[in-house]
């Protein structure tokens, strides 16, 4: 389903050239749960960046559901990139990114505005109880703890019930209760919805819910 | 050292009361490393907070070394709450706040433009050498890793070799090794130096590190 082939991101600082990710690749099939660890600053961030095609390349392939959508000569304009984008996709940001003007529930409502499937309006309320959102519903990001921000990123990824969901450390600010809980989420979604998961996470307990496991190492990949 | 009274929070909005922080009486002496844990939303940040000055209560006392912070009538001026928090305190925040347009050195070096103990130059180098940051000194937070902007933060804590180190979910965003690296640092640096360390973790091998562990729930503190 997912696809990439020695896909490469390289930052050029001056003279120096970091390999953030270096000639990675893999494929991630539909409705697959993979998990992918390794120390800080080993490229998981840039990889899942380049994976949800938010980013792109410096070279390498990546092809989506078959359609190729970096490299091998052929280049997705803006506007379907936009598209694949906000049909296919549900993204936690390591750093949430929340609208500091928007209210908890307009955070977690907001992809609905740009695309919307059938029936995914009372997600929003689902989800925001699903979450423990309730008593916060009407506050800013601004008036409400690291672990809420945190919840409502996690809320407004799937509210769209995408069919890839991107995770870059949705539970690092949260107690190991709601870290099973959410890891209890992720696994329902995957079973019940097919839902494909590509997770990034420190905590060994979450990583070991995915089927796969993958180790990253100064931007390499290796199957654990 | 550091003695709290009654210290309480609380939070209106229109006509919802929120008691982030319901009531906390506890002391840190000279010296302690005590951990916070607790659920999302239990008050952690809110009471890290009031202990280090960043914040001032509704209600209750603050007192520190004997001296009168807040409350018992007696308020410190603003000159005077900025100067304790300079001298006597290294924070850690939940979110990093690193200056963006700022280099990591440049950004661990900070405090010391506001004052300097004797010979803390040196430590800006140790503490980037000693946390990893060595070939991403030159580089601005938005081309480091999410890990790599966390350990930054904590360089720059305890840059200017506070009495006080207060922690706010440190290592959430870093691999097994580096927050047992973190931890040791942290065990270290009490240990030789006498820092007092006030540290919220929803990490439980961390909190461990701790001598003492005080649980927080709905505001209020318990010793665990
Ligand atoms: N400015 C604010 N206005 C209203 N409520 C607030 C404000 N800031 C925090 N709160 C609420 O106060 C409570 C305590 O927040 P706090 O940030 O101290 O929690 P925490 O224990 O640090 O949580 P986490 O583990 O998620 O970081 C939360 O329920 C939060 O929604
Ligand atoms: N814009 C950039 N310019 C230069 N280097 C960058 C940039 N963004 C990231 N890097 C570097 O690329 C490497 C990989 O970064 P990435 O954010 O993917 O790591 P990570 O595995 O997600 O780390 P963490 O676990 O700390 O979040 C890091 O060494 C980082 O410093
Ligand atoms: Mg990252
Ligand atoms: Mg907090």
């Amino acid at each position: 389903s997912l696809e990439a082939r020695e896909l490469t991101r390289v930052y050029r600082m001056g003279s120096e050239e970091i390999r953030a990710v270096d000639g990675v690749s893999l494929t991630i099939g539909r409705g697959e749960f993979v998990s992918f660890v390794g120390p800080s600053g080993s490229g998981k961030t840039t990889l899942v960046n380049l994976l949800g095609c938010l980013d792109n390349p410096t070279s390498g392939e990546l092809h989506l559901a078959g359609r190729s959508i970096f490299g091998s000569g052929h280049i997705l304009s803006e506007k379907d990139l936009t598209r694949v984008r906000r049909e296919l996709f549900g993204y936690i940001f390591q750093n949430f990114y929340l609208i500091p003007t928007l209210t908890v529930r307009e955070n977690v409502a907001l992809p609905l505005a740009f695309y919307r499937k059938p029936e995914t309006e009372e997600e929003v309320d689902r989800l925001i109880g699903m979450l423990g959102l309730e008593q916060r519903r009407n506050h800013l990001p601004r008036q409400i703890s690291g672990g809420e921000m945190q919840r409502v990123a996690i809320a407004r990824a799937l509210v769209n019930r995408p069919e890839i969901l991107l995770a870059d450390e949705p539970t690092g600010n949260l107690d190991t209760k709601r870290t099973e809980e959410i890891g209890e989420v992720l696994q329902e979604l995957n079973r019940s919805r097919g839902l494909t998961i590509v997770m990034v996470t420190h905590n060994p307990g979450l990583a070991r819910l995915g089927e796969r496991i993958v180790e990253m190492r100064d931007g390499r990949a290796f199957e654990a």
